[in-house]
């Protein structure tokens, strides 16, 4: 799977998914 | 279109010696097996791997005597609802967690071993119209329920004396949850899929619901089994009951889709599809999933076992005169694969 097929891939995803969602 | 350029090519025939037989075991009161699975058991000092098997009015605890040979410890009679499903406790002990109910789970009960009273006891756990279930590390027991208004998602953390000991509700998604699977590494990270064909995702710490992503269009009825992340893409491993033969895929029991969960956006990995056979409707029953290993029962009685990275299918369990299969199941840890009959035969296998 490229970048490119899937868009900006971040490591941290979970941690900044969490700060971002509703509480 | 990634998938389709990364489907397999099946090989000639299933090596079936990948399968190693080990022991047989009969529940000769067992009419209608409809579970069988693995527990961890501490006796007199000793840890060791036990075999649960479940018929519709008991659940049984098989210890192993000598190589080969399996002998009932003890046996929970449920008389008043019927059991449905064992769901494994990764990582518990002395414990089995049973799932009751007619056409759904109307309850789930966990069967334990009191060593205050010297005896074996079951104690209630949850209750309600129970659609999905899963055991997760750390003692913790997910599922969904639904009322006719609203779905509710809870997290219950157990107690070693078969309470619970703290209640986190997790923030519902419109959609009915159909399974769960934990992410393995991320301890306050759970995928589920859901009624409408998509991929969630939960944080059990806040109860947040941070993502929903649809699998596509080609296979509805995704069923979750295990979910990893690795280089900041989610892997889940589902399953799909209800996909349809393809020409250029062939039937796809199992698939490894990759998700970006910051975009949603989401490609497959590798396509685990039903072993050459006669050409026959021929469908996935249902199945589980240890490590990279998939096994399944077919409509045929066949139970097929899969390596799930290379989209291989590495052996093949037929059905044989004494009956079709109707379960397979891993052992925990990975001790191999138990394959199991309605009459309440079980077959060890080391792979």
């Amino acid at each position: 799977c490229s970048e490119s097929d899937l868009g900006p891939i971040s490591l941290n995803w979970f941690e900044e998914l969490s700060a971002e969602a509703p509480p | 279109d990634v998938a389709e350029q990364l489907s397999p090519v099946l090989p000639a025939g299933p090596r079936e010696e990948s399968l190693q037989f080990v022991s047989e075991l009969k529940d000769a009161w067992c009419s209608c097996a409809v579970d069988v699975g693995t527990v961890w058991w501490a006796a007199a000092g000793c840890r060791e791997l036990r075999v649960v098997t479940a018929c519709e009015s008991a659940v049984s605890l098989w210890e192993p005597l000598a190589p080969g040979c399996w002998a009932r410890v003890y046996t929970w009679h449920l008389r008043e609802i019927p059991v449905i499903q064992i769901i494994p406790l990764p990582d518990t002990c002395n414990l089995v967690c049973v799932a009751l109910g007619e056409l759904e789970i109307g309850e789930i009960r966990l069967l334990l071993y009191s060593s205050e009273t010297d005896s074996f006891e079951h104690s209630l756990v949850k209750t309600g119209n129970i659609k999905a279930v899963v055991g997760l590390k750390d003692w913790r027991l997910v599922s969904s329920s639904r009322t006719m208004q609203e779905q509710q998602v809870e997290m219950v953390s157990l107690s070693e004396t078969g309470g619970s000991k703290d209640r986190q509700t997790l923030m519902p998604p419109e959609e009915t949850v159909t399974a769960f699977a934990e992410v393995e590494g991320m301890r306050e990270a759970l995928v589920g899929t859901t009624a409408g064909n998509s991929v969630v995702v939960w944080n059990l710490k806040t109860g947040q619901l941070l993502r929903k992503m649809h699998v596509g269009y080609s296979y509805p009825a995704s069923i979750c089994h295990r979910a990893y992340s690795d280089s900041g893409l989610l892997f889940v491993v589902l399953s799909h009951p209800h996909a349809k033969e393809s020409e250029s895929c062939g039937s796809p029991a199992f698939r490894v889709v990759a998700f970006n969960p910051r975009t949603g956006r989401s490609a497959g990995v590798m396509f685990s599809c039903l072993p050459p056979g006669p050409p026959c409707p021929r469908r996935y029953l249902e199945g589980d999933v240890w490590d990279t290993a998939g096994a399944a029962v077919l409509t045929s009685g066949a139970v097929a076992v899969w390596d799930l990275l290379r989209g291989r299918c590495t052996a093949v369990l037929p059905p044989d005169p004494a009956g079709h299969w109707a379960l397979a199941r891993w052992a925990a840890g990975g001790a191999g694969l138990l394959a199991g009959r309605r009459n309440g035969t079980v077959h060890l296998y080391r792979y």
